[in-house]
C-alpha cells in the first residue's frame, strides 16, 4: 500500500514513493546542500550519511560530518523498522540553513543503512518533518520548533502553495512565518487540530455526487504534504472507486478509462468546518504518460491507518494543490483557502 | 520576515519505476506494504 505512514510508538514506516514536491536546505559549515521533502506527516530531519554504504545510498548526496567544523556528534542511534528490513542511523547537531535563514544546533539524523533501492530513483535526498514534536523520534526540537525557540519567525505559522503543473512558476512554495495573500483567495477557514502529533483535523463528511455520504458523523484526517493522494479506510475508498468506475490494477492502484473522463461524477465534496471543499473529476483523476499512452488513475487510495480517534483519512497533494494550506502552531489550527 | 522556500515538482518514484517497467519487480522485491499487512490484525477492531 503506497504512501503508508504508520506510527506505533517506536516503530514507524516511511514510504516516500509518492512524494512529489521537494526543496533545498543546507547543513554544516561550510554548507552541504540537500534536497528534502518538506513533510507535515513526520517530525524528524534526516539525510543520508557519508558512511552509508548500501545500494540505496549510492546516488543521493550524503552528509560528511567530518567536513563540517560546526558538527556536534550526538552518539545516539536510531532505527526505523520496515517489514522487510530496517533503516539505521546516528544523530547529530549542526547549523541548518533554510532559504537563507540559519537555525543553530539543529538535531538531525544521518542514515547509515537504508534498505531497498527506492531512493536511487528519488530526486530528493532526505526528509524535513514539519509535524508536532510528539511525532519525532529524536529527543530535541524538530526544525520548526527550533525556528520558534530561536525567534527566527514573526508568526508561528507556515503555509504551502502546491501547483498542479510541472514546470509551472512557481511549482510550489513553502512559506515560513506567515502566508502570501497573492497565492490564495480569502476567506481562510480555520479548523482546530484534534491531536497534536500529525496535523490532525476533523472532517465533517465526504460526499460523492451528492449521495452516499461517507463518515456522516465525522471522521479524523491528517493534512500531509508527503502523501500524493487522498487516502481513507479500505471500505470507504472501495465504495468511492466503485462510484467513479475505477478498477484495480495489480499494483493496488485504481485506474479509470481516460476516454470516459467526462462521464465521471463531476464533484466530490469534503465538508470541513461546515464548509464544502469541492474536487472536480479533472482534479481527483491523476493523469500519467506511459510512453505514448495516457493512464488515468483515481486520486483515492485505500490505506488503513489506525489512531486512537478511529481510522484516519489523509488529505494529500490531490487536495492540497487545490487549497492553500496554513499550519498555525500558535493556535493549533489548520487553515484552508482556495489556491 | 517571511521565509520563502521554492519547491520543485517531480514525477514520483512510483511513476519513474512504472515508466521504466520496473514497478512490479520493485513491489515484489521490496514489499512496502508488508508491515501493515503483518500487523493489521494486532490493532483493535475499528
Amino acid at each position: 500500500t503506497p504512501s503508508l505512514r504508520l506510527g506505533r510508538s517506536s516503530e514507524k514506516i516511511y514510504n516516500f514513493m509518492d512524494a512529489q514536491y521537494y526543496g533545498d536546505i543546507a547543513l554544516g559549515t561550510p554548507e552541504q546542500n540537500f534536497s528534502v521533502v518538506f513533510d507535515t506527516g513526520s517530525s524528524d530531519l534526516w539525510v543520508p550519511s557519508a558512511y552509508c554504504v548500501t545500494e540505496a545510498c549510492a546516488l543521493p548526496k550524503r552528509f560528511k560530518a567530518f567536513k563540517s567544523t560546526s558538527f556536534l556528534h550526538d552518539g545516539r542511534q536510531f532505527g526505523i523498522n520496515y517489514g522487510s528490513g530496517h533503516l539505521l542511523g546516528v544523530m547529530g547537531r549542526d547549523y541548518l540553513m533554510v532559504a537563507g535563514m540559519m537555525v543553530k544546533r539543529q538535531e538531525f539524523r544521518e542514515s547509515v543503512y537504508e534498505p531497498g533501492t527506492a531512493f536511487l530513483k528519488a530526486r530528493f535526498d532526505g526528509v524535513l518533518g514539519l509535524g508536532y514534536p510528539a511525532l519525532a523520534e529524536i529527543l530535541g526540537n524538530p526544525v520548526f520548533d527550533n525556528m520558534l525557540a530561536q525567534n527566527l519567525l514573526d508568526k508561528p505559522i507556515f503555509s504551502f502553495y502546491l501547483s498542479r503543473k510541472l514546470n509551472g512558476s512557481p511549482e510550489g512554495e513553502l512559506l515560513l512565518g506567515g502566508t502570501d495573500e497573492r497565492l490564495y483567495d480569502l476567506p481562510i477557514n480555520w479548523l482546530p487540530v484534534t491531536a497534536k502529533a500529525y496535523w490532525q483535523i476533523k472532517i465533517d463528511s465526504v460526499v460523492v455526487q451528492g449521495v452516499n455520504p461517507f463518515c456522516p458523523h465525522g471522521c479524523q484526517a491528517i493534512v500531509d504534504t508527503g502523501t500524493s493522494l487522498i487516502t481513507g479506510p479500505t471500505d470507504d475508498i472501495l465504495d468511492i472507486q466503485q462510484l467513479i468506475g475505477a478498477t484495480p490494477t495489480n499494483f493496488g492502484e485504481f485506474i479509470v478509462d481516460c476516454a470516459r473522463l467526462s462521464n465521471f461524477p463531476q464533484h466530490q465534496h469534503f465538508v470541513l468546518g461546515g464548509k464544502e471543499y469541492t474536487l472536480t473529476s479533472d482534479q481527483y483523476i491523476r493523469k500519467e504518460m506511459l510512453g505514448d499512452r495516457k493512464l488515468c488513475f483515481s486520486g483515492f487510495q485505500a490505506v488503513d491507518m489506525i489512531s486512537s480517534e478511529g481510522p484516519l483519512w489523509i488529505l494529500g497533494d490531490v487536495f492540497l494543490t487545490q487549497y492553500y494550506s496554513i499550519f498555525d502552531r500558535g493556535q493549533d489550527r489548520v487553515g484552508f483557502a482556495i489556491a | 520576515a517571511l521565509i520563502r522556500v521554492p519547491l520543485r515538482k517531480v514525477p514520483t518514484i512510483r511513476s519513474q519505476l512504472r515508466s521504466e517497467g520496473l514497478l512490479q519487480d520493485f513491489l515484489v522485491e521490496n514489499r512496502p506494504d508488508m508491515f501493515s499487512r503483518r500487523y493489521a490484525q494486532c490493532f483493535p477492531a475499528g
